[in-house]
């Protein structure tokens, strides 16, 4: 159970911004998680929004509502926020 | 950068052709680790306002001030303790690297006294916007961050983007942050140029793998630091440091780090391994280390400098005291001196800097290919200085570990140091062709290396794989002749060939793009790339073709004829003339290669194509290798 709840930092990434000028990404973002957490606040889960040059975002997931997400026809991939090295 | 720029022919002040204009429109993003702020060579003075199409802001955080030559910041490093949130440098990376792409020229810079010059970026009236997503509270950099950093940069309308971060090997561009915000960023004509990763001299170790992304590895330049040992039989030997500190040649007692332990087994001891050295009896002395690793180990235990070994004797570093990293011979040489003298001594003397013929070598450390991710495209690109380079630093961080200094400029190694060289050459080539697309940037930077060769240097072994197409001259790139264009559905075609497909090329490409059967069949080595490569397999025969298309730059016209240099490939080029009657005109040609079969140990076999209309050498490597 323990293992089920334990969440880390996915980036959600989908794609490009629709064209569409009516197309709001914050508030795509927020009813897609709050679907897959079924939290209606997703304050404490959302750590970022990609929304001007490209659409998605970062946030704390269990495995489980990655992989609902990941299957998602308005997402590309998920994939869990790492840490890179400066070179 | 204090000669970086002079090796490669990028001469100070007016003695370098300029179009200050542009230059002064163009805008840098660099997402590092942010920068420092009051660093002269982020000074404002004589700027006029930001470009008008600068969209960004400065959002630095308390404290940080921009101007009109920093005209943007962002930060994205978590809230964390002790850390400020600021988009201010607490690693000196940031600064150096964005200094080195478009650092102001300031004149008589060193590091305490040693490598002096004007430190410059190679296009020093460009504008620096900066996004910081390292911090040494995060021990490095959010991926999380990246991402954000490059949906900010592009919307802020930077023209180039110079990343030095990077992991430690490849990742399918739907799971590699700098891939996907690189790929944004070339659908809005910015030009990504990341580092290829320090994880050499093995192969296949570049991270940086996607082809809308410039990749750089890293060379020496004709500059080298050196330090003497003075041994007390009279004799010398020649270590790799930045020492700059002065003990007046006084000679010290000598003690190997294995006899200076009690306790420690040998193995641990003779690397000066931390809790190992006994200070009784260290103190005082130089301590011989098999490992430069744990030097400031033996200086917390009391020792006066240290002398150890490495094998890769190719880049000298800073140290927190005095320090000579000798090569086996040399050491051995020490060591040898030690067991047959009864009080032996040393003296470790200040570093000096010496002209180093054998420039450029690639580094032994920068990471070398085959690409693991797609084994037909080439990486890494392009090699520029990385080793030894002299540049800002921000005095909120240590030049070393351990170290207790402070200081606006120093010396770092690495693909980081070379990433904002071709940043700076990036830029300095979109002032005199403002409209060039990525692609035709990279191309003419790629076609007109230097050529490199695998001779001169240990390490060199994976010649393409290692140096790319060789080293960056940014006087030749501004007239390349001919140049290989990739526009986004090039690219989108290429992920067709790669099964993108439905959905996600959808969702990526942003339109409702969708593969023909065509771009289904299409193969990555036809992409319209600047260098060809092809895997085949081991011990058979094999003949491949590959498709390019070359568009005109030069003058209205011109008639270019292949030519193929290099071994044992058999290449035909079809057609071998190709009549560019007017400026951006097309052409394309095949190229065939066949061989008999590369045997397992043998890694690969290369060739250059060149076309050539008398004027231009338009260059590419064609490499096909082997894997088991």
């Amino acid at each position: 159970a323990e293992n089920e709840q334990y969440k880390q930092v996915y980036i959600v990434y989908m794609g490009a911004l629709p064209a569409r000028v009516d197309y709001m990404p914050m508030s795509h973002h927020a009813s897609i998680l709050q679907d897959v957490t079924g939290e209606s606040s997703i304050e404490d889960r959302l750590v970022r929004n990609y929304k001007r040059s490209f659409n998605g975002f970062a946030a704390w997931l269990t495995e489980s509502e990655r992989e609902i997400l990941a299957s998602m026809d308005e997402v590309v991939s998920v994939f869990p926020s790492k840490i890179l090295k400066l070179q | 950068t204090t000669t970086s720029w002079n090796f490669m022919g990028l001469k100070e002040g007016k003695r370098t052709k300029r179009n200050n204009l542009v230059e002064s429109d163009t805008i840098i993003g660099v997402i590092d680790s942010g920068i420092y702020p009051e660093s002269d060579s982020f000074s404002g003075k004589g700027f006029g306002p930001p470009p008008k199409k600068w969209r960004g802001v400065c959002k630095g955080g308390r404290n940080f001030t921009c101007n009109n030559k920093l005209i943007g910041a962002r930060y994205y490093t978590p809230k964390l303790e002790g850390f400020a949130e600021s988009a201010r440098d607490n690693m000196g990376h940031g600064s150096h690297t964005a200094s080195t792409a478009a650092g102001n020229a300031v004149k008589h810079v060193s590091f305490y006294g040693l490598g002096n010059g004007t430190v410059r970026g190679g296009v020093p009236a460009a504008r620096i916007a900066v996004y910081k997503v390292c911090d040494p509270g995060v021990n490095g950099c959010t991926t999380d961050g990246i991402l954000a950093a490059f949906d900010d940069a592009i919307a802020d309308k930077v023209d180039l983007i110079t990343i030095s971060i990077g992991g430690d090997n490849g990742s399918p561009f739907e799971a590699d942050p700098i891939a996907i915000g690189a790929f944004h960023a070339m659908a809005k004509g910015i030009l990504t140029i990341n580092s290829a990763g320090n994880s050499g001299p093995q192969s296949s170790t570049v991270a940086s793998i996607a082809p809308w992304i410039f990749t750089v590895a890293a060379s020496n330049t004709n500059r080298a630091f050196v330090t003497k040992v003075v041994l007390g039989n009279g004799k010398t030997v020649v270590g790799r440091s930045v020492n700059s500190f002065e003990l007046n040649g006084r000679k010290h007692p000598l003690v190997y780090g294995q006899s200076a332990s009690s306790s420690c087994g040998d193995a641990s001891a003779r690397f000066c391994s931390p809790g190992c050295l006994d200070s009784k009896l260290v103190k005082g002395k130089i301590v011989l280390c098999d490992s430069p690793q744990n030097a400031d180990v033996a200086q917390a235990m009391g020792a006066v400098a240290s002398i150890a070994k490495s094998r890769n004797g190719d880049v000298a570093s800073i140290f927190s005291f005095p320090v000579s990293v000798l090569s086996e011979d040399e050491y051995n040489t020490v060591l040898s001196y030690m067991n047959s003298t009864k009080n032996p001594k040393a003296a470790v003397l200040k570093s000096e800097t010496i002209f180093n013929q054998k420039a450029p070598v690639v580094a032994s450390y920068s990471s070398r290919g085959p690409n693991t991710i797609i084994p037909d495209i080439l990486k890494p690109d392009i090699t520029a200085p990385g080793s030894e380079i002299l540049a800002a630093y921000s005095p909120d961080a240590p030049p070393s570990k351990s170290d207790t200094r402070r200081v606006k400029y120093s010396v770092d190694t690495g693909t980081s140091m070379s990433c904002p060289h071709v940043a700076g050459v990036a830029a300095y080539l979109k002032t005199f062709h403002p409209s060039w697309s990525p692609s035709m940037i990279q191309s003419a930077i790629m076609t007109t290396a230097w050529p490199m060769s695998a001779s001169t240097s240990p390490f060199n072994e994976m010649a393409e794989f290692a140096y790319g197409a060789g080293h960056v001259d940014p006087i030749a790139a501004v007239h390349p002749g001919l140049v290989y264009e990739a526009t986004k559905s090039d690219h989108i075609a290429f992920l067709c060939g790669l099964n993108y497909t439905g959905k996600n090329l959808r969702l990526i490409s942003g339109d409702s793009s969708s593969c023909t059967k065509e771009q289904t069949k299409s193969l990555p080595r036809n992409l319209n790339y600047p260098s060809m490569t092809a895997q085949v397999s081991a011990a058979e025969p094999f003949k491949l073709t590959f498709h390019r298309t070359v568009t005109n730059v030069g003058m209205g016209n011109g008639t270019y004829k292949a030519k193929v240099v290099g071994s044992k490939l058999k290449v035909k080029v079809f057609p071998e003339v190709l009549f560019l009657k007017s400026l951006h005109m097309k052409k394309s040609f095949t190229v065939t290669v066949s061989g008999k079969g590369l045997e397992a140990d043998q890694k690969f076999v290369s060739a250059h194509l060149i076309w050539s209309d008398g004027v231009h050498s338009v260059r590419s490597p064609i490499v096909v290798y082997a894997t088991n």
